[in-house]
């Protein structure tokens, strides 16, 4: 059965920074996650390398498992072939770019073990 | 047209101990 995909991803989708900036998705660079994570009071950007990539439950997911942040946290997520990460200095990066593109019209590296992809986290855990 | 806020297109991985 077909799964919603988030609207945000499609090409042409108009992305609000912290600052207020709009930007389109395809348009997102490195600095525009940094600068918006500086701003909030709520959320840190961590950086989460790719350590495994493997199948899902279904033909369309995988499992990643990301490195997390300094703490190394072991975080899985078990998500969409084509659903993009964004990579630290190279932009969006998918499973499988192919699909990504056809679908979302978003352009799209691979996504390989070793890549470093921006998250969030909260502010002020202890 | 939908405007859509910056962290919705990073996923919330995990939460640190520090800071």
């Amino acid at each position: 059965s077909p799964v919603a995909l988030p609207p945000f991803f499609m090409r042409g989708s108009i992305i609000q920074l912290a600052d207020g900036e709009l930007k389109r998705v395809e348009d997102l660079k490195t600095e525009d996650f940094i600068q918006s994570a500086e701003i909030s009071s709520e959320l840190k950007i961590d950086s989460s390398t790719v350590e495994r990539i493997d199948s899902g439950q279904s033909p369309n997911a995988v499992v990643i498992q990301f490195s997390v942040g300094e703490l190394k946290a072991q975080v899985c997520v078990e998500v969409l072939v084509e659903y993009p990460f964004f990579v630290f200095g190279q932009g969006w990066s998918s499973c499988c770019p192919d699909r990504t593109t056809q679908l979302f019209e978003l352009s799209c590296a691979k996504l390989c073990v070793g890549d470093v992809c921006v998250s969030l986290t909260l502010r002020g855990m202890r | 047209v939908p405007v859509f806020p910056w962290h919705s297109l990073v996923p919330f991985l995990a939460p640190t101990q520090s800071d």
